[in-house]
């Protein structure tokens, strides 16, 4: 089953 | 600053499509407009709300101002106007609270509500200018059909784009299910075309529940954005034109 990825893993914090 | 709108439908509508996702959040104001950036508290989904100044009555920001406010607070606000009511925002500088004044058309009724404002740590998170490997616009009606109708087969769908066509694909405990959408133009009828533009081939797979969510800003435009690259969040645009958009990211679901 695929896991649900973060968004933090693609787009930094600014 | 002071805002106002002629009609509270489309801040009504605005504030619909985001307030389950995200709760409380900050609009951020300067002369350019309004516009908010918040995850969900699972940190897989953001909302990013632009509102350009072109689209309101009259717009005034001397100071840029953030506001933290609870949009559950602000739905409620916003239920106490008509949907052809004018709005006006106005927040003064230093001032802990922002006022919202309904007036109806004839002037025969206005209402004022004051909401207190929230001191929200705001996290901004830096999104790239991506060139993306397709882009499928679409009537957003089917798009939230299509994961309405997929939500009862399973809780993820794979979307696969090629040259002609957008398959949405599911499974789950009861079954499989598919939808499969071919573009079509139409001249006399833009908003309900579907166009694919590839590049690459993609295919992705995310968590129905957001997509659900997301697709609560249907009511805003007629037509929506699927952007996707391989290996990168997905982008959902619904364009308000000369208002602004409601764009919706999410991160893909990946093989173990």
């Amino acid at each position: 089953t695929p896991i649900q990825n973060d968004l933090t893993e693609y787009f930094s914090m600014v | 600053f002071e805002a106002k709108w002629d009609h509270a439908s489309t801040l009504k509508k605005v504030i619909d499509a985001v307030k389950d996702l995200i709760g409380d959040t900050s609009w951020d104001c300067t002369n350019t407009g309004m516009s908010l950036q918040s995850m969900d508290s699972s940190h897989v989904a953001l909302v990013h709300v632009l509102l350009k100044s072109e689209g309101f009555e009259s717009y005034r920001c001397d100071r840029n101002v953030s506001m933290g406010i609870s949009l559950n607070s602000m739905a409620k606000v916003l239920k106490c106007a008509g949907n052809d009511d004018s709005v006006t925002l106005r927040h003064e500088s230093e001032s802990s609270v922002v006022n919202f004044a309904f007036e109806s058309h004839k002037e025969e009724r206005v209402s004022e509500f004051e909401l207190k404002l929230m001191n929200i740590d705001t996290e901004h998170l830096g999104i790239p200018e991506t060139e993306y490997d397709s882009i499928i616009k679409m009537p957003s009606a089917d798009l939230r059909r299509t994961c309405a109708d997929l939500s009862q087969f399973g809780d993820s769908v794979t979307i696969s784009c090629a040259k002609s066509d957008v398959r949405f694909e599911t499974s789950g405990d009861i079954g499989t299910g598919n939808v499969r959408l071919s573009a079509r133009g139409s001249s006399d009828k833009p908003e309900t075309e579907i166009a694919i533009e590839m590049i690459n081939p993609v295919s992705l797979t995310f968590a129905l529940k957001y997509l659900n969510f997301f697709t609560k800003a249907a009511p805003l435009s007629d037509t929506v954005k699927l952007c996707m690259s391989n290996n990168h969040p997905l982008c959902v645009e619904f364009p308000m034109p000369e208002v602004g958009y409601i764009r919706y990211y999410l991160a893909p679901k990946i093989d173990e």
